[in-house]
């Protein structure tokens, strides 16, 4: 398996949606 | 520039360095939770700060525990104790790793505060919790009571919810969990019930954690640990039926900066989608289709099926993206070849693309874009660098060792 760490997540608002079943990114979300 | 887009970014080599002060970001919204980084000046001084080769390696060790969940090979069943007439089994698992990030929450009535890791990798939460019957290590915070919690009260063995743990015991009636992670760190205590507070604004009866009465390892001053995983007894599963089953987090950029932990709808009103995958292997990880990367404007020349055969998962408690061989030897050399301005610098650990930065206050490198189904996502500088030093600033890739994994 490949894995996506935090230091690629770091900035974005990373969203975990379990309801609809996907996971978003929003850049620029925090410094 | 490509199609209006930048193919280079640059960026100040002090930005992406943290100060030795704290600067915490404005909380985007009053109901969520400040993240830092845990060995940062904006946590409370934490027992032992590990240098970056010891958390590369401890990495290292996460992403090895990773991947044998997927590939259900197992270590093997262990047994954790409480006391020593009270044994249940617990099946080796998750390697904890540098356990990054924290956030501050409340259990019981009155509230207590107690700063615990968060982790979408694990599961089941818990703290530590007086009287300690047999084990607990230093922590921050003053050890939470059960006795002084009005609302507290442990969980029978023949609740559902007792029954529904994958690692359980019973003491009398009263029901033990058990949960033991990959570097051999363990929880036992009571599986326990009490209000949750997440923010002052989203306060939760009946929240199921462990109690824990034997805690031992590498949890380094957190009070425990709280799962952000797909299982029912993670704190999103347990809030879903008040904020629904969402939730989203930013993690800054340096330890000298906060971020956010948000359970309910996005904070963000522009979020792009990819679709979350669920894959029987590791039901309660998250995967994610990554389908392909982009290095300064230029698609590496790798079909998806790299990606695609052996999956994808993303993870709030791992620090460096792994790669499969192949992706990540096409990712170097592109980088590399952009690179070639600057001198290389030594190799740290897992990281085998560094460079000195010593003379430079300003660097220039290849955008760096991560192709995901319906989505593409442009990485800032901090989250194409690792950086030890001005002298040893290395690109925070690495790949995994054979293309099976």
């Amino acid at each position: 398996i490949g894995i996506i760490g935090n230091v690629q997540q770091r900035t974005f608002e990373v969203t975990h949606d379990n309801i609809a079943n996907r996971i978003g990114f929003s850049a620029g979300a925090c410094s | 520039k490509a199609n209006g887009e930048s193919t280079f970014g640059a960026v100040r080599i002090t930005s992406l360095v943290p100060s030795l002060g704290c600067s915490p970001s404005k909380a985007p919204g009053h109901s969520s939770l400040p993240v830092v980084q845990r060995n940062g000046p904006c946590a409370a001084k934490s027992v032992s700060k590990p240098n970056h080769l010891q958390s590369l390696a401890q990495d290292s060790l996460r992403v090895a525990s990773l991947q044998e969940i997927v590939s259900g090979v197992s270590r093997g069943n262990d047994t954790v104790l409480l006391g020593s007439q009270i044994s249940i089994p617990a099946r080796s698992g998750l390697y904890l790793g540098t356990g990054n990030y924290v956030i501050t929450v409340g259990f019981g009535t009155p509230t207590k505060s107690q700063t615990v890791i968060f982790d979408t990798g694990s599961n089941v939460n818990w703290i530590q919790c007086k009287p300690c019957l047999v084990s607990c290590y230093s922590q921050q915070e003053p050890l939470f009571d059960p006795l002084l919690s009005s609302t507290y009260r442990n969980v029978t063995c023949a609740a559902s919810a007792c029954l529904e743990l994958t690692s359980r015991g019973c003491s009398g009636t009263t029901c033990l969990y058990g949960v033991t992670y990959g570097d051999g760190s363990s929880t036992v205590g009571f599986l326990a019930i009490d209000t949750f507070t997440l923010t002052s604004t989203k306060v939760f009866s009946n929240f199921i954690f462990g109690c824990g009465q034997n805690n031992r390892g590498l949890f380094r001053g957190a009070a425990g640990l709280i799962g952000l995983g797909r299982s029912p007894y993670s704190l999103n599963s347990q809030t879903a039926s008040s904020l629904g089953n969402i939730f989203s987090y930013c993690l800054p950029s340096t330890s000298s900066s906060t971020g956010y932990l948000n359970i309910g709808n996005p904070l963000r009103t522009t979020v792009a989608y990819t679709p979350m995958i669920t894959d029987s292997r590791a039901p309660t990880l998250y995967f994610i289709d990554l389908v392909g990367i982009t290095v300064g404007g230029t698609r590496l020349e790798l079909s998806p099926t790299v990606f695609q055969s052996v999956g994808t998962i993303i993870d709030s408690g791992t620090v460096i993206t792994r790669l499969p061989p192949a992706a990540y030897s096409a990712l170097r050399t592109a980088f590399r070849a952009a690179m070639t301005q600057y001198p290389l610098a030594p190799a740290a650990s897992i990281l085998d693309t560094c460079y000195d930065f010593r003379n430079s206050a300003t660097l220039t490198y290849p955008v760096i874009k991560l192709l995901y189904t319906n989505l593409e996502v442009t990485l800032p500088a901090t989250g194409v660098f690792y950086v030890i030093s001005s002298a040893q600033v290395c690109l925070a890739f690495a790949g995994n060792s054979d293309s099976s994994q």
